[in-house]
C-alpha cells in the first residue's frame, strides 16, 4: 500500500454529469485524474451508490471534494465480523 | 443448525410453511468470509433449476471453480480490491483469493440462513441432530468481503452492488463498524439501495452488550437482530477438593482428565506478567502449571487461545472464569484441552477456595448436551443494546433470534477453535454471536418471502416484529442474562422471533421508499446527504412538516422532556410532556375488527385513538394515533417501557414502547 494514501468512497451526483461524457465511468475517471496523476479507481458503483472508490492522499481527496458533481468524499471504513 | 428449527416451532408446524416451489425461488445473499462449498449444507438434491431471474455467477479463484456452485449454492463472488489496496496483496498461502471460506464464519452464517437438511450433524457428538437452515429450500449466494485483516467498505459496497445486480431477495450481513451517520456508513447506504429494489436486509446488532447505546446497523431500512439463547446447554462441572461442585459449559472432546483430583492453580500466581491472569501467550511459567488445572480470567485474548496457552505451558486442564464484564453468561468452546467456562460468581467461589486452601485440587466432568434448559430464550449478555445511538426515536434492535451456541456448517480449512495449532477438522461447529442470530432472521425472512412474494421488505420485518414473543417458554418475561431481570425493548426490541405466527400476522406496518425519504427529511438531512443514500435529486418540501413520530415503524421510541412538577401535564395533547405518534396498519388477513390493549409503566400513560379498527377487506389500511403522556417527573436519561397490542381474537399484533426522558 502506498504511503500517505488511503481509500475513499466518492459519491457522485450522476444527474450533474457534463454532456461531454457518454458514460458515467468516464466522468468518474476524469474527475479522479483531475486531482491525481497516479490514483486509480478500485470500484465503480452504480446500484449501491453512485460513485467510485479510489486510493489517494488527503490533499487529493480534499481537492476532489470541490470538483463539479462530487457529493461527498468519505474515508473508507473497516468493518468486523460479529 | 440443530435444535433451532424445533425451538422456533418450524419442525412442529412444517405443514404451514411453503414447500420447495415457492421458497426455492428465494435467493439469500450473504456477505461474509465466503463459503466451503463441499459442506453437505450446500447439497442441492431435490432442488429444481435455478430461477430464471438469477444473474449471479460462481467466480473462479484459488481452489475454487465454477463447478463448486450448484442448484443450492447459486452464486459465489469475492471482493478484495479495497482490502489489497490497504494491506497489500493477499498472501495466498494463508487465505484463498476466491470465494472459498478459510475462516468458517461465512459457511456458518449462510448454512444457518438457508442450508440444506443434513442428518447426523454434530460437533464431536455435541448438539447432535438433523441440521438445516431456516429456509432449507432457498438458494444461497455468497459474497466474500471479509479477510484475515477485516472487511473494507469499498469491498462491501462492491458486493452489495453485485448482489443487487444479481437479484438476491434477502441480504444477510453479520458484520458492523463504528457508529456513524447513515450517509457515512457504507452498509447503510448500500442497504438503502437494496431496500429500494425490494431486498430485505438483515444485519447483526453487534456483540458490544450489555452496555447501552452499543448497537450497530441501526438504519431503519435495515432489520437489526440481537441474540438470545436456546434451551440447550453443554454442562461441564468443576469438582473441587473441598467437595463442592460448580457448573460450567464446554465443548471439549478428547482424552479425559486423570481419574483423581488434580492440583489447581490461579494463572495470576503462575506468571511474572501483570496480565498473566488472562493466560496471554507466553505469560505462564511452565514449572508452575505443569500437570495442573489452571484457572484463567476471561478477557482480552480469545477464550480458546487461553486453553492453548495453558496446554503449551504444560497445564492439563483449564477453568475459564468470567469477570464482571461477562457476568453469568456461559459460552461453550471446543477447547484443545479439558476445560470449562464458568460464570463470575462461580469463578469467585473457586478463587476463594483456591486462595484459602494450601493444596487446592479440582477436576472437570463433561456431561455432553442437555436440552430443555429453562428459562429460555434469555437475552445474551453480549448482545448489543439500545437506545439507538444514531436516531433515538427509532427503537433498535428490531428483535432477537438464537445466537448462543449455534451449530452450523464450517470450513475444513480451519479447526473449530480457529487457532492455527488446532489440526482438527469438522463439518459443523458451534459458535456464538449476533452473527449467528442475524442469518436466522435472514432465513426466516426468506421463508416469509416465499409465502408472501408480494410483501415488501418492511412488511416482512413488520410480520416478524409484531408477532415476536416477549415471554419465554414458561410464560415469564424474557430475562436478560446480564442482570437476571426481565429484559426491556432496548435489549430484545420487539421480542424473540416467532416465525409460525409471523407467517400470518393479521396486520402489518408497511413502509415504502418515500417513507424512508421523508424520514431523512425529518432528520433534517441536506439534499446532498439524502442523495448519498437515494442517488437522486430528492429534496424535502420546505412547506411540509416531516416527523419521525409519524414514521410507520412497528415499534415506538418516544422522547419526552425531562419534567419538573410544575410542567407535569394536562394530558390534553398540547403540553410538552405529551407526544403523539401516528401509525397506519394494513390488513393482510381476513376481514375483522381489531381492539387495542395497552400496557405501560407508572411513569407514563398511552391513549390510542381509535381503539377499534374494522377491516372489511384484505390490504385495507387504517390509521391510529397513540398519545404518550408523562405521569411522573423523571430525570434526563430515565427510561420506561410498555406495549401496544391489537387483536382480533386470532392474531396479536404487538408493538413495544420505549419512552426516554431527554
Amino acid at each position: 500500500a502506498s504511503t500517505g494514501t488511503r481509500t475513499y468512497i466518492i459519491h457522485m451526483a450522476k444527474s450533474r454529469m457534463p454532456a461531454v461524457f457518454e458514460d458515467h465511468s468516464h466522468w468518474y475517471d476524469s474527475s479522479l485524474k483531475s486531482v491525481s496523476g497516479s490514483a486509480e479507481i478500485l470500484y465503480t458503483y452504480d446500484n449501491a451508490i453512485h460513485g467510485f472508490s479510489a486510493r489517494m492522499t488527503a490533499e487529493e481527496a480534499a481537492a476532489l471534494e470541490s470538483r463539479h458533481g462530487i457529493v461527498s468524499v468519505m474515508p473508507e471504513l473497516k468493518y468486523e465480523l460479529h | 443448525t440443530t435444535r433451532t428449527p424445533s425451538f422456533l416451532g418450524l419442525d412442529q408446524n412444517s405443514a404451514m410453511f411453503p414447500e420447495s416451489e415457492s421458497t426455492s425461488d428465494v435467493i439469500v445473499g450473504v456477505l461474509d468470509t465466503g463459503v466451503w462449498p463441499e459442506s453437505p449444507s450446500y447439497d442441492d438434491t431435490g432442488l429444481g433449476p435455478v430461477p430464471s431471474f438469477w444473474k449471479g455467477e460462481c467466480e473462479v479463484g484459488t481452489n475454487f471453480t465454477k463447478s463448486n456452485c450448484n442448484r443450492k449454492l447459486v452464486g459465489a463472488r469475492f471482493f478484495s480490491k479495497g482490502y489489497e489496496a490497504t494491506l497489500g496483496p493477499i498472501d495466498q498461502s494463508k487465505e484463498s483469493k476466491s470465494p472459498r471460506d478459510d475462516d468458517g464464519h461465512g459457511t456458518h452464517t449462510s448454512s444457518t440462513a438457508a442450508g440444506s437438511v443434513v442428518s447426523g450433524a454434530s460437533l464431536f457428538g455435541y448438539a447432535a441432530g438433523t441440521a438445516r437452515g431456516m429456509a432449507p429450500h432457498a438458494r444461497v449466494a455468497v459474497y466474500k468481503v471479509c479477510w484475515i485483516g477485516g472487511c473494507f467498505s469499498s469491498d462491501i459496497l462492491a458486493a452489495i452492488e453485485k448482489a443487487i445486480d444479481d437479484n438476491v431477495n434477502v441480504l444477510s450481513m453479520s458484520l458492523g463498524g463504528g457508529v456513524s451517520d447513515y450517509f457515512r456508513d457504507s452498509v447503510a447506504s448500500g442497504a438503502f439501495a437494496a431496500m429500494e429494489k425490494g431486498i430485505l436486509i438483515s444485519c447483526s446488532a453487534g456483540n458490544a452488550g450489555p452496555s447501552s447505546y452499543s448497537l450497530s446497523n441501526v438504519a431503519p431500512w435495515i432489520t437489526t437482530v440481537g441474540a438470545g439463547t436456546l434451551d440447550r446447554d453443554f454442562p461441564a462441572y468443576v469438582s473441587l477438593g473441598n467437595g463442592k461442585n460448580y457448573s460450567g459449559v464446554s465443548l471439549y472432546k478428547g482424552d479425559p482428565l486423570p481419574g483423581q483430583m488434580i492440583p489447581l492453580i490461579y494463572a495470576g500466581n503462575a506468571t511474572n506478567a501483570t496480565n498473566g491472569n488472562l493466560c496471554m501467550t507466553g505469560t505462564l511459567i511452565p514449572e508452575k502449571v505443569a500437570g495442573k488445572i489452571v484457572l484463567c480470567d476471561r478477557g482480552v485474548n480469545p477464550r480458546v487461545q487461553k486453553g492453548s496457552v495453558v496446554k503449551t505451558a504444560g497445564g492439563i486442564g483449564m477453568v475459564l472464569t468470567n469477570t464482571v464484564a461477562n457476568g453469568e453468561e456461559l459460552v461453550a468452546d471446543a477447547h484443545l484441552l479439558p476445560a470449562t467456562g464458568v460464570g463470575e460468581t462461580t469463578g469467585e467461589a473457586i478463587k476463594s477456595y483456591l486462595f484459602s486452601d494450601t493444596n487446592p485440587t479440582a477436576t472437570i466432568f463433561f456431561e455432553g448436551t442437555k436440552v430443555g434448559i429453562q428459562p429460555s430464550p434469555v437475552v445474551a449478555a453480549f448482545s448489543s443494546r439500545g437506545p439507538n445511538p444514531i436516531t433515538a426515536r427509532i427503537l433498535k434492535p428490531d428483535m432477537i433470534a438464537p445466537g448462543v451456541n449455534i451449530l452450523a456448517g464450517w470450513s475444513r480449512a480451519v479447526g473449530p477453535t480457529g487457532l492455527s495449532e488446532d489440526a482438527r477438522r469438522v463439518e459443523f461447529n458451534i459458535i456464538s454471536g449476533t452473527s449467528m442470530s442475524c442469518p436466522h432472521v435472514s432465513g426466516l425472512a426468506a421463508l416469509l418471502k416465499g409465502a408472501h412474494p408480494d410483501w415488501s421488505p418492511a412488511a416482512i420485518r413488520s410480520a416478524l416484529m409484531t408477532t415476536a414473543k416477549v415471554v419465554d417458554k414458561n410464560g415469564k418475561l424474557i430475562e436478560d442474562v446480564s442482570t437476571g431481570k426481565p429484559s426491556t425493548p432496548f435489549d430484545h426490541g420487539a421480542g424473540h422471533v416467532d416465525p409460525v405466527s409471523a407467517l400470518n400476522p393479521g396486520l402489518i406496518y408497511d413502509l415504502g421508499v418515500d417513507d424512508y425519504l421523508y424520514f431523512l427529511c425529518a432528520l433534517n438531512y441536506t439534499a446532498d446527504e439524502i442523495s448519498v443514500l437515494a442517488k437522486n435529486n430528492f429534496t424535502c418540501d420546505s412547506g411540509k412538516s416531516y416527523s419521525i413520530n409519524d414514521f410507520n415503524y412497528p415499534s415506538f421510541a418516544v422522547s419526552l422532556p425531562a419534567t419538573t412538577d410544575s410542567t407535569l401535564g394536562s394530558g390534553d395533547g398540547t403540553s410538552s410532556d405529551t407526544v403523539k405518534h401516528t401509525r397506519t396498519v394494513t390488513n393482510v388477513g381476513s376481514p375483522g375488527t381489531y381492539k387495542v390493549s395497552i400496557s405501560t409503566s407508572d411513569a407514563f400513560k398511552v391513549s390510542v385513538n381509535p381503539q377499534e379498527l374494522t377491516f372489511s377487506q384484505t390490504n385495507e389500511k387504517k390509521t391510529y394515533t397513540a398519545t404518550f403522556t408523562a405521569i411522573s417527573s423523571e430525570p434526563t436519561d430515565a427510561n420506561a417501557f410498555g406495549r401496544i397490542e391489537w387483536t382480533d381474537g386470532k392474531h396479536v399484533v404487538g408493538s413495544p414502547i420505549a419512552v426516554s426522558w431527554t
